[in-house]
């Protein structure tokens, strides 16, 4: 038997509105710990990582570790029927090849359920190992997403190069160049607002800006999103999920052949 | 040519 309570229920929403249009169907991991996804785009090229921490939830029963297997577009159908302040209830039981999504208004005056059909899904699990980067990029986030959004009017890939002068987003397309530099700025008044970088050596990347776009559909999630770079390794796109978790998003870097 | 590399030569499988 699995109940999840989430108070914050417009999270959730956010979260299938960043996860949907990357992978069609993933299996959601519950455990005592949280509940967890791990999944791959289709071209194995990006690969997301999902935790929500069971203290996040006001009410989390999960007897067993369940795999429910979702296709993400239907599941963010459903949640898009949830008011942003509506409190959401995961239900499903052991056996079950449906889970209900519950949406209960903040003042109890309207309650909905929706049942969705499981499917069963093979997907790989990779391990994640902790890795030391050269460079952290923490920044505003709706910036991000400007600058992956300018760029890719101009070239399909980004340069991430990080000095310490700053972070340069550069791309080159048919009608001609383009650079921006974000310069460290700590922003102490405004904290969300900073952008704060940690080199331990310079570290220049190419990426598909395609993907990098629809990263940034997470932005509605957090004020701030963490870029970390190492050389031949993927970049770490991440934003973190209130104070319960975060969205994780890797991608495997461009290689000069 | 420009590769992008699968995200699977980077993690291990578990």
């Amino acid at each position: 038997m699995l109940e999840l309570r989430l108070v914050q229920g417009g999270l959730l929403k956010k979260v299938l509105e960043s996860l949907k249009d990357l992978v069609n169907d993933a299996n959601f991991d519950c455990s005592a710990s949280g509940f967890s996804l791990q999944a791959m785009d289709s071209s194995h090229v990006a690969l997301v990582a999902l935790l929500l921490r069971s203290e996040g939830f006001e009410h989390y029963r999960c007897d067993r570790n369940l795999s429910l297997g979702m296709n993400l577009n239907n599941m963010a159908k459903m949640l898009k029927c949830a008011a942003n302040d509506d409190i959401v209830t995961i239900k499903a039981d052991d056996a079950s090849d449906s889970v209900t999504f519950m949406f209960e208004s903040p003042n109890q005056d309207k309650i909905a359920d929706f049942e969705m059909k499981l499917m069963d899904i093979d997907s790989e699990h990779l391990g994640i190992p902790e890795a030391e980067f050269q460079a952290i990029v923490r920044m505003p986030s709706a910036e991000f997403a400007r600058i992956c959004k300018d760029l890719s009017t101009i070239g399909d890939t980004v340069v991430i190069s990080v000095t310490k002068e700053g972070v340069k987003f550069s791309t080159r397309g048919d009608i001609g160049t383009a650079n921006i530099v974000c310069r460290q700025n700590p922003s102490i008044d405004k904290p969300e607002e900073a952008t704060i970088i940690e080199m331990e050596e310079p570290v220049s990347l190419t990426f598909a800006l395609r993907y990098m776009n629809s990263f940034t559909k997470a932005t509605p999630l957090a004020n701030q999103v963490t870029i970390s770079l190492s050389a031949d390794l993927p970049v770490v796109v991440e934003y973190r999920v209130a104070e319960m978790g975060y969205i994780r998003f890797y991608l495997a870097p461009k290689i000069e052949e | 040519v420009n590769q992008q590399r699968q995200i699977t030569a980077f993690f291990s499988k578990s």
